[in-house]
């Protein structure tokens, strides 16, 4: 463990909990793509199967428990407690585009060819490309409320330190996973034009509102 | 394929 990856995980950890926190105090999901946060929760499910088959250490295994109980209980205030606040006209990304896709390059391009590692593979290319129904659905609306970029600014942050994450393992540990890697430089690119206008435009304290 | 390393990140 190095500082980078604890502070991205602490950034990811902020970013589930801010987003769960928002919709259950305002009791509305406006503005938050359900598409996006269900692709989050099958991540979350493909990637820590392994809770059931290996014990790595008390951090790793609370924060996987954390990350799937968050991602579902997300899903579940989304499509059903608060479903009557559910913007699904502007939550409109065609889903189907990404997982079949992402589904068939993990069979092909994988470091092994067991079920546990395909699906390992699967969560890793389907996270790099979660966020895109929930940035569709902000250039949709056009905006996006100030606690909803807060929750987009620290779910970027986290792959991008751990890409220096990674960089530090590879120097220092001689460790590098170019599947994860690769996958997190293309997810930290798609947080690329955000950062821009949440650096912008947030940090200054306006609006984050795109030109519609 | 590399060996698989034990995944200890999240």
């Amino acid at each position: 463990m190095n500082i980078f990856r604890l502070t991205g995980d602490l950034s990811h950890l902020a970013a589930i909990i801010i987003l769960l926190l928002k919709i259950w105090k305002t009791r509305s999901c406006a503005g938050i793509s359900g598409k996006s946060q269900i692709l989050f929760a099958i991540v979350f499910t493909t990637r820590y199967l392994d809770l059931l088959s290996s014990f790595i250490s008390l951090y790793n295994t609370s924060m996987k428990v954390i990350y799937i109980g968050c991602a579902y209980a997300t899903v579940y205030l989304i499509y059903m407690k608060f479903r009557a606040t559910y913007d699904g006209n502007h939550d409109s990304f065609r889903v189907e585009f990404l997982v079949v896709p992402v589904g068939g390059l993990a069979v092909l391009i994988n470091h092994d060819f067991s079920f546990l590692e395909i699906l390992w593979t699967f969560s890793i290319y389907l996270e790099s490309v979660a966020i895109l129904p929930q940035l569709f659905m902000i250039s949709k609306t056009g905006e996006a409320e100030t606690i909803t970029t807060h929750y987009l600014f620290c779910l970027g942050l986290y792959r991008a330190l751990y890409i220096v994450n990674w960089i530090w393992r590879y120097y220092f540990e001689a460790f590098f996973d170019l599947i994860a890697i690769v996958a997190g430089v293309v997810q930290t690119i798609l947080y690329c034009d955000f950062f821009y206008l949440y650096v912008t435009k947030v940090l200054k304290g306006k609006k984050l509102s795109l030109p519609a | 394929d590399s060996d698989i390393k034990q995944k200890d990140e999240l």
